[in-house]
């Protein structure tokens, strides 16, 4: 996270970490289920290896905490079926569904996020919170922090990446979030974290995750937009 | 004499009869029929040279070593002496018919021609019973000991109860070991009752009826055993038996008081010994169906079916429970329960108890609890329990128009399983609630 601040026990208590290829996030859905981004189990332009240990951890803001707490063992593992690894400059259908092989109990720092239902999580300027694990400014985290971004418009995303010369794909199923001229941002390491909005109830939903950039802290950053793939998450998570 | 072969009937006539018999002429026939009848006689034609007293011609019957008559004439003639339509029987088997003639048949000066005689015998049974009676009268030795029995051409012995007819045919002994009794009532006595009983007995007397009656005995009077008054009845003894249990042993003047043996079987041991000569007892037998007592609720939860006004043998019960509670034998749960009365009018079961159905510890709600809404820890019939979840992370899922309460309340039913009214037996579950963080972010700085 650029430019974010630490996050105190409970502010994101749907907050996971995951050490698959490296350091990445997820969401807790329900009480068995984590979001996370399909690419931080098949990384791009990486051999990985076929059988990597997926660990997940959660309920706690310290890495090492968290970490004391125990794996959370995942019996199944959905990728979404648009992903494409092997294509370095589309991250379309990055989203994948880590299936628990127990249920967590819940509790004030265990608690799940909820999914959008509608578009008017993505109007410009909605103020979202990402948080992660991820690297800061030059450093790993070992704290979760969050930082508070604006929804972007889309063209001006677009304008963007082309300024950058950039032929990554900005789809219809992603959104872009940050602001060019502020240092904040999320970065490596808060991959398959999410972008949580406040609805008017109250309750906190999930409505993207965090996906990529160009660098970090000095653009946009791009997430998947969660309301896309609602269908989706729900048909994995059958009656869930 | 000329025998005739046993035949059961036949003719016998004079010499050349019709035509007139020969002079200086005796012969004697002998009539015998099978042993067992007598010997009947008619004479049908009767034509003989009168005589006074019969002296010249004659024909003599005899039987039995007597002589049944002389006879001579004719019908109507003013000498002689004819038979007529008279029937001639003898005592036994045998009849001697002796016809004699003399030197001729004249009168005065005439030469008169006499027909002979034409007779008809026949063999009549004879009722030996009959002649026994006759000679009881006269003190003889009679045929039969006891009972005597004719019938046609014979007769047989057959002695009172409790003798028994020996090998002779004639002679009857005592015997009374096995005497069985099977009607549903009647009457039992010692030998030869109210007349002093015979010494040495040693009688038993057994009474059988159906399973399922009990045998009352009522002792008549007179009762008389011989007795003592210091010992308990040394000489003589009636002991009585119900299924092979000693009810009783009786002796003296003292009739019993009536008895109910509660049993289907009742043995009589009548022991006497060489002397006495007391008039012995007699009972009257009777039976009735054994009943079984009125099956009566250890409890107010136990139903009776179709309760009766009595019960007999072979008629049964069924016991049930008031809803909510269950048949208990023992520790045993019991689907059923029936009883059926038995022959010795018990019950073939003990009555059940019922037991409030127990519906045990509620399933526990994952991730939720629940509360008991009636007595605490009691979880037996029309017990009720209330689910929740652990809020505000968990919230039960409720159907459309249900509540949580009406959701989460469960009854024990009389079946003995948690219920919930829409449910069933299945609980309710707790799903995590999203997007509501305890402590979430708050910027304060503006």
């Amino acid at each position: 996270i650029i430019g974010g601040k630490n996050a105190q026990m409970g502010n994101f208590p749907w907050q996971a970490f995951n050490n698959i290829h490296g350091r990445g996030g997820g969401a807790l859905l329900g009480d068995r289920w984590i979001l996370t981004a399909a690419h931080t189990l098949y990384p791009k332009e990486q051999n990985t290896q076929t059988n990597a240990s997926i660990d997940v951890f959660l309920g706690d803001i310290n890495v090492e905490e968290i970490k004391k707490r125990g794996n959370h063992p995942v019996r199944r593992v959905s990728i979404h079926p648009t992903y494409r690894k092997d294509d370095a400059h589309n991250f379309e259908g990055d989203i994948a569904l880590l299936e628990l092989e127990n249920s967590v109990t819940l509790g004030p720092n265990l608690l799940p996020i909820c999914l959008p239902d509608n578009d008017t999580f993505y109007e410009k300027g909605r103020m979202g919170y990402v948080s992660g694990f991820g690297i800061t400014e030059e450093k790993l985290a070992d704290h979760l922090r969050y930082v508070r971004l604006p929804v972007a418009e889309r063209t001006a995303c677009k304008r963007w990446l082309t300024s950058q010369k950039s032929h990554d794909v900005f789809s219809e199923n992603m959104f872009c979030a940050g602001d060019p001229s502020e240092k904040q941002d999320s970065c490596q390491g808060d991959s398959g974290g999410v972008f949580a909005v406040r609805d008017r109830d109250g309750r906190w939903v999930a409505t993207g995750i965090v996906s990529w950039g160009l660098g970090c802290g000095r653009g946009y950053g791009f997430y998947t937009k969660l309301l896309s793939y609602v269908d989706w998450i729900k048909k994995e998570m059958e009656e869930e | 004499s000329i025998p005739i072969s046993q035949e059961l009937f036949g003719e016998v006539t004079s010499p050349l009869y019709p035509k007139p018999y020969p002079n200086n002429f005796e012969t004697t026939t002998v009539l015998t029929v099978p042993t067992g009848y007598r010997v009947k006689l008619v004479f049908w034609q009767f034509d003989l040279e009168p005589s006074e007293g019969c002296f010249y011609d004659y024909v003599k019957i005899s039987a039995d070593k007597k002589t049944l008559g002389r006879f001579c004439g004719q019908l109507g003639s003013p000498l002689g002496n004819p038979p007529g339509k008279k029937e001639f029987i003898s005592e036994g088997n045998k009849m001697l018919l002796t016809f004699h003639t003399d030197f001729s048949n004249e009168e005065n000066g005439t030469i008169m021609f006499y027909k002979g005689f034409l007779a008809y015998y026949q063999a009549v049974d004879l009722d030996e019973c009959a002649s026994q009676r006759n000679t009881v009268e006269e003190n003889l030795q009679p045929q039969c000991q006891h009972l005597c029995h004719n019938y046609v051409g014979g007769y047989f012995c057959s002695c009172r109860p409790g003798y028994e007819l020996q090998k002779d045919g004639y002679s009857c002994q005592v015997e009374c070991s096995r005497e069985l009794y099977t009607e549903p009532s009647g009457y039992v006595s010692s030998l030869e009752y109210p007349q002093p009983y015979p010494p040495d007995l040693r009688c038993n007397y057994s009474i059988r009826v159906e399973r399922g009656y009990t045998i009352h005995l009522k002792f008549l009077e007179p009762f008389e055993i011989d007795d003592h008054q210091q010992v308990h009845c040394p000489y003589d003894q009636l002991q009585i038996y119900a299924n092979g249990r000693n009810i009783g042993e009786f002796c003296g003047k003292q009739r019993p008081t009536d008895l109910d043996t509660s049993s289907n079987s009742v043995d009589l041991l009548f022991f006497t010994d060489e002397s006495g000569d007391s008039r012995g007892w007699k009972l009257h037998y009777t039976t009735s169906i054994i009943k079984c007592p009125q099956p009566k609720p250890l409890d107010e939860f136990t139903i009776i079916q179709n309760l009766q006004s009595q019960y007999q043998f072979r008629d049964y019960f069924i016991a049930t429970c008031k809803q909510g509670y269950q048949l208990v034998e023992g520790d045993q749960v019991l689907l059923s329960f029936t009883a059926v009365c038995q022959d010795d009018g018990t019950w073939h079961r003990a009555m059940p108890r019922c037991k409030i159905k127990d519906c045990g510890q509620p399933r526990s709600l994952r991730n939720g609890g629940f509360n008991y809404t009636t007595t605490k820890g009691v979880t037996t019939y029309q017990a009720r329990i209330q689910y929740y979840c652990h809020e505000p992370y968990y919230k039960m899922k409720t159907r459309d128009g249900s509540s949580e309460a009406e959701q989460g309340t469960y009854t024990c039913t009389a079946q003995g399983i948690w219920k919930n009214e829409r449910e069933g037996e299945k609980i309710p579950r707790c799903l995590p609630v999203c997007g509501k963080p305890v402590n979430p972010v708050v910027e304060k700085q503006r």
